[in-house]
C-alpha cells in the first residue's frame, strides 16, 4: 500500500 | 490591547467547527493584518491555515502582534453559548492569561460574557512556498462534500485524477470500488454551481479520505471549494470566506507502493 506522507517533509519550519 | 467585533458571529462558530476535528490546540496570531492561525493535526499529515483579515471586522484593534494559545475544543464549547445571530466580541489584554468572548443578541436584550483560559502552546510556523500547481479545480463545495462522503463508505483513500476529461475521484475498498467524474461546467448561470478545471499538466494523487472528509466541515463557509494539485505535493483545499479571508487545508499525499 502507498505510505502516508508527512507535511513536515514538504514544508519546513520557519 | 486586542479587541475584535464580528457582527456575523455565526461565521466564527462555523470557522471553529471547520477546524475542531483536525486541530486540538493552536496559537491564534493577532496583528494589524488580522486574526490568523496555522496548525497541524497531531500526526503531522495535514495543516490548516486560517486568515480573517482585519478589514472584515466591524471593529478591530490590535496594539501589538502577539499569539493567543487556545484549545479549539474549549473554544467550540464557549461558542456554543452564542446564538447564530449574535454579535461576537473577543477581547484580550496584554499579559493576561485569559480571553473574553462577549455575545450580544441583535436586539441587545441579552449579553453573555464568557472568559476562557489561554494556554502556552509551543508551535512553529511552517513556510509554505508559493507554488504553481499542475491543476486547479473549482467546484461547488456541497458537491465535493457529497463526493467525499459517498466514497468514504466504500474505501479509505481517494485518488484524484485531473485530465482533459475532467476531474475523477476514485476509491477502492473490500466491498468494491467507485469513481465519480466531474466535467468542466462553466455555462451555468449561477457561478456558485460552476465547475472549472485549469490544467497545465495531468495529475493523479492519492489521499486519506478521513482527512479530506474532515476538511469538508468548512462547506458552510463557501459555496465553492478550490482544490490545487501538483504531483508529489500536498493538495490545497481552500474555502474562501467572503470579504474576510480563507480556510486552507494542506494534506500530504500517499506516496509510492
Amino acid at each position: 500500500d502507498p505510505k502516508q506522507g508527512n507535511i513536515l517533509s514538504f514544508f519546513k519550519r520557519k | 490591547m486586542f479587541e475584535l467585533r464580528l457582527v456575523q458571529g455565526s461565521l466564527l462558530k462555523r470557522v471553529i467547527d471547520a477546524i475542531k476535528d483536525l486541530v486540538n490546540d493552536a496559537n491564534f496570531d493577532c496583528s494589524s493584518t488580522g486574526f490568523s492561525l496555522q496548525a497541524m493535526d497531531s500526526s503531522h499529515v495535514a495543516l490548516v491555515a486560517l486568515l480573517l483579515r482585519s478589514e472584515g471586522f466591524e471593529h478591530f484593534r490590535c496594539d501589538r502582534t502577539f499569539s493567543m494559545g487556545m484549545s479549539i475544543a474549549n473554544m467550540a464549547k464557549m461558542l456554543k453559548c452564542a446564538s447564530n445571530d449574535d454579535i461576537i466580541t473577543i477581547k484580550a489584554d496584554d499579559g493576561t492569561d485569559t480571553v473574553t468572548f462577549m455575545f450580544e443578541s441583535p436586539s441587545q436584550d441579552k449579553i453573555s460574557d464568557i472568559e476562557m483560559k489561554l494556554m502556552d502552546i509551543d508551535s512553529d510556523h511552517l513556510g509554505i512556498p508559493d507554488a504553481e500547481y499542475d491543476a486547479i479545480v473549482r467546484m461547488p463545495s456541497s458537491e465535493f462534500s457529497s463526493i467525499c462522503s459517498s466514497l468514504s463508505s466504500i474505501g479509505d483513500t481517494v485518488t484524484i485524477t485531473v485530465s482533459k476529461q475532467g476531474v475523477t475521484f476514485s476509491t477502492k475498498g473490500d466491498i468494491g470500488s467507485g469513481n465519480i467524474t466531474c466535467r468542466q461546467n462553466s455555462s451555468t448561470e449561477k457561478p456558485e454551481e460552476a465547475t472549472i478545471i485549469e490544467m497545465k499538466e495531468p495529475v493523479c494523487l492519492t489521499f486519506a479520505l478521513k482527512y479530506i472528509t474532515t476538511f469538508t466541515k468548512a462547506t458552510s463557509l463557501s459555496s465553492q471549494v478550490t482544490i490545487s494539485l501538483s504531483s508529489d505535493m500536498p493538495v490545497v483545499v481552500e474555502y474562501k470566506i467572503a470579504e474576510m479571508g480563507h480556510v486552507r487545508y494542506y494534506l500530504a499525499p500517499k506516496i509510492g507502493e
